[in-house]
């Protein structure tokens, strides 16, 4: 553990609860995609299998529980709670030209050929794309609630402290996971876009952020 | 093995 990667979850953590709030208060989910969050809940469901297998530590078993239990809560809150007001129309991203690919890509680059490490592999495949139909979402309707731009952000930047862990991890533990790093990467720089609005279009009198 | 998936990170 080190200073990147606390931070890290702490941010991932904090994105994670945004939304949650953000839908719970206001009573609705307009604006926010049902399919990135459906995506999130497969995401987390494949790569903490091994919370049936292993124990690694409280802190390791708690946050992986957190992650599950808040990702299958804001799934029903999308589409079971306030239902009425998912925008499903403007959340016509198709999902599956991202999960075949990955499900592919999985089975071919993993560590081991196993059921577990292909799970693994496909949901840190998965996780790199899965905010896309949240980002086609917003540059189809123009414009994201502050909120929403909170919460993007500090999903986005989990990933990229992260890679900061990574390379951290490289030089003084000699670790170097070249799957997570790849999928990082390619995580992080889709956000670059959104992280050089939110930057830039961000301040006192912000009130949406536009997406070309 | 430097190359193996990590299940401590989340």
């Amino acid at each position: 553990m080190n200073v990147f990667r606390l931070t890290g979850d702490l941010s991932h953590l904090a994105a994670i609860i945004i939304l949650l709030l953000k839908i719970w208060k206001s009573r609705s989910c307009a604006g926010i995609s049902g399919k990135s969050q459906i995506l999130f809940a497969v995401v987390f469901t494949t790569r903490y299998l091994d919370l049936l297998t292993s124990f690694i530590s409280l802190y390791n078993t708690s946050m992986k529980l957190i992650y599950i239990g808040c990702a299958y809560a804001t799934v029903y809150l999308i589409y079971v709670k306030f239902r009425a007001t998912y925008d499903g129309n403007h959340d016509s991203f198709r999902v599956e030209f991202l999960v075949v690919p990955v499900g592919g890509l999985a089975v071919l680059i993993n560590h081991n050929f196993s059921l577990m490490e292909i799970l693994w592999t496909f949901s840190i495949y998965l996780e790199s794309v899965a905010i896309l139909p949240q980002l086609f979402m917003i540059s189809k309707t123009g414009e994201a609630e502050t909120i929403t731009t909170h919460y993007l952000f500090c999903l986005g930047l989990y990933r990229a402290l992260y890679l900061l862990n990574w390379i951290w991890r490289y030089y003084f533990e000699g670790f170097l996971d070249m799957i997570a790093i790849f999928a990082g990467l390619v995580q992080t720089v889709l956000y670059c876009d959104f992280f050089y609005l939110y930057v830039t279009k961000g301040g006192k009198d912000r009130k949406k952020v536009m997406l070309p | 093995e430097t190359t193996k998936s990590d299940k401590d990170e989340l």
